[in-house]
């Protein structure tokens, strides 16, 4: 099975 | 002061179907080269990138940087009153609380403006790292819209499996598994009917289809997609808007247990 992964580790807040 | 004229405003209308399903509310950066668009969905798991530059528009200008936050379902209900033929022209003051839209017919026989109340969003910016993708895969949105639609009747889950021979869209479920191959295409007529990959290493991820779905209300936009992709980073699915810019969906991955 897999689980949804999140954006927020991706990109930076500017 | 902003005014921005489109002589064709069903861009727009397309631009507003691509967006409203994954987002209720957006800020509308305008500035002197454009309109910009940036927000994620309410669970973080895609973002919407929007850019229209300003020298696509028939008419534009834009004295001081303005941020419109936008309810979507307002905004789709004054833009469903216009003619998709009909010119639009859109005008705000700086700092102001409201936005005009105005649509004239094309004989300029009908005149109507509608003026929309501006909301308070507090959106923070994310910078978008420059990615050099594993796989790119460039083919025609309409077939990728299928594939999407038709996979979804099968799982929640599509894994993409891009090599150089080819990619392959695949779900599973309780009515069974179906796999979707599409090869390069060898030579095409046109070239927006064209499948094209080109391969760094070869890349398998897993999406939700809910939202690949989503992304697929852009196709009016353009006739070719493009998909990139590398292990463990978020999915760019880009449609190009005509002489604007584009429209970007990034996904994040499924993570295997």
């Amino acid at each position: 099975s897999s689980t949804q992964g999140r954006l927020d580790g991706f990109f930076k807040v500017l | 002061m902003f005014e921005a004229r489109l002589v064709q405003c069903s861009m727009l209308k397309k631009v507003l179907e691509a967006i409203k399903e994954l987002l209720n509310e957006a800020t509308f950066d305008c500035s002197d080269a454009g309109i910009q668009l940036q927000a994620m969905d309410n669970s973080h798991v895609s973002l919407v990138s929007l850019n229209l530059r300003s020298d696509g528009f028939d008419k534009y200008r834009c004295d001081r940087n303005l941020s419109m936050g936008i309810n979507l379902a307002s905004m789709t209900k004054i833009m469903k009153c216009a003619g998709n033929d009909d010119v639009l022209t859109i005008k705000a003051q700086d700092n102001a609380d409201n936005v005009m839209f105005m649509f004239e017919s094309q004989n300029q026989e009908k005149v109507s403006d509608y003026d929309m109340k501006l909301i308070n969003l507090d959106q923070e910016h994310l910078g978008i790292p420059e990615t050099d993708y594993s796989c790119i895969i460039k083919m025609p949105s309409g077939e990728f819209a299928r594939i999407c639609r038709d996979l979804s009747q099968f799982g929640e889950s599509v894994v993409i499996s891009c090599t150089k021979e080819g990619v392959k869209f695949s779900a599973a479920g309780d009515v069974g598994a179906a796999n979707i191959k599409l090869a390069q295409t060898a030579n095409v007529d046109k070239e927006e009917e064209a499948v094209t990959i080109e391969m760094q290493e070869p890349v398998t991820l897993t999406f939700a289809c809910r939202y690949l779905n989503s992304f697929t209300k852009a196709t009016a936009l353009s006739p070719q997609v493009q998909l990139s992709m590398s292990a463990d980073v978020p999915l760019v699915v880009e449609y190009k808007i005509g002489d604007f810019g584009h429209i970007r969906y990034y996904l994040a991955p499924k993570i295997e247990e």
